[in-house]
């Protein structure tokens, strides 16, 4: 069955688009066949992957309510519905209550069979986070262990507590530790935290290196740019860990 | 003459919030009188100065047009006006031309007599953002050094000058590279097209240091919990830098 995911925090800078766009491509790596939705008009996702795009089709798509632009790239087994600029208008535009269900008529409509739809989104919790929320049956976090970080969370919990009326089934899924610098002792202490809220659900962490910082330059994921770096392997233990959980339940 | 200065960046956690909290308290240290304003609904720059607000003064004021609801901090020189999640609904409420004006219009009415007068913005472009630039007489930008970082910075200059009409004025002050790791050389690499970009207008660098991540969980600015610290030493200098530059000009 079809999993769609967001990859959601409102906090900034924590690692969504880097997860996001690694993990799809580890899955493709695996044999998975995998749907990587842009949704943040500042198209770090599109970006990251080579591709420069003004968002207008995706823009269109939403405001119609019709199939996704979906594109192939050169990542074995994942397609990419691209973003960029115009999509910020939308943020504007693609206001109200009954637009929040855009993207779930959309994705309906798309012809294509995935096994993952892995959804980008933007640091704000407007239209495209909801409309992303509402559509997905997994929620994952990035999260950054740090003392903002950790707030951050809490209102993430917030604002998708707000949201299940919508969309009972919604619930957090894993949270990903990004970023990490495990020699600091903030980042046991922030950590327990972690566990403690979500036991269970926290991921293998994913180290603070260079080679995930600099990937995105070479519009490649880090398993091609740079594939026995640390980026790489926690990347490529992180989506078993994921793939493994979303696969039995 | 008061200075009022946003620290903007539409790409999150680039270390907007770490800068506008531990500029303004470096500014207090040196006799300078500061109001820091928290314009984020997440309120992060309040929560790094042990502040829990619900936003809803702020939202207020910003609806009315009335003073801004300015709280005395234990932080030599500086007052903050506080933020938290009322302001999101204010972000969807306060929409149109005209409200753009709004943060301009509280400031003519609030009373004190500040050298400067800072705006931590959230990792959107939104009306909050807006409201920032358009009252604002200089620019700051915190930026990390990587791919999506420059990328960040050239999507700025676009949003900022797309408003110019409505602010003559508004140009970017200074460049601040934040987060830094100066052993990896995608870090030069990126120096290199900041200076390029922004030729004397790029900051003393501010190192990744743990200070800086560990400060606002003990709700105070790092020349508080760790003045001996690299953090430390970064944003004084940076501060001293800024100062400079914004008295003579
Ligand atoms: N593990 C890591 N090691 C080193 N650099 C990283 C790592 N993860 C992310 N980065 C870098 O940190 C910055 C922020 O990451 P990213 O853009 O993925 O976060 P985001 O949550 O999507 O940000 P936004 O809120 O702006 O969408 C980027 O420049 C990215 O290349
Ligand atoms: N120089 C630094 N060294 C270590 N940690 C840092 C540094 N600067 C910022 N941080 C940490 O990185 C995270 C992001 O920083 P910060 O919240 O200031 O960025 P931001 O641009 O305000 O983010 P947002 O876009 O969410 O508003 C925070 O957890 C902060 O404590
Ligand atoms: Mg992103
Ligand atoms: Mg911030």
């Amino acid at each position: 069955m079809k999993q769609v995911i967001s990859v959601v925090n409102l906090k900034g800078g924590v690692g969504k688009t880097t997860s996001a766009v690694n993990i799809a491509a580890c899955l493709g790596e695996i044999g998975k066949s995998v749907l990587l939705i842009d949704l943040d008009p500042q198209g770090s996702a599109s970006l990251s992957l080579g591709v420069e795009n003004s968002g207008e089709e995706l823009l269109f798509a939403l405001k119609n309510e019709t199939p996704l632009p979906v594109m192939p790239i050169a990542i074995t087994g994942v397609e990419l519905v691209p973003s960029g600029m115009s999509l910020a208008t939308g943020q504007m535009t693609l206001t109200g209550e009954e637009s929040n269900n855009a993207l779930t008529s959309c994705l309906e409509q798309t012809l294509g069979d995935w096994d993952y739809v892995i959804i980008d989104c933007p640091p704000s919790y407007g239209t495209l986070t909801i409309n992303a929320l509402i559509a997905s049956t997994r929620i994952v976090v990035p999260v950054e262990a740090s003392f903002l970080g950790l707030n951050g969370l809490k209102q993430m919990v917030t604002a998708i507590d707000s949201l299940r009326p919508q969309n009972p089934g919604l619930k957090i899924e894993a949270i990903l530790p990004c970023r990490a610098h495990r020699r600091r002792r903030i980042h046991w202490d922030i950590m327990d935290s972690f566990n403690s809220m979500f036991p269970g659900k926290v991921s293998p962490i994913i180290r603070e290196n260079v080679s995930l910082a600099a990937a995105p330059g070479m519009g490649k994921p880090v398993i091609y740019t740079d594939r026995l770096s640390k980026g790489a392997d926690d990347y490529r233990f992180v989506t078993l860990w994921l793939d493994d959980r979303l696969t039995v339940t």
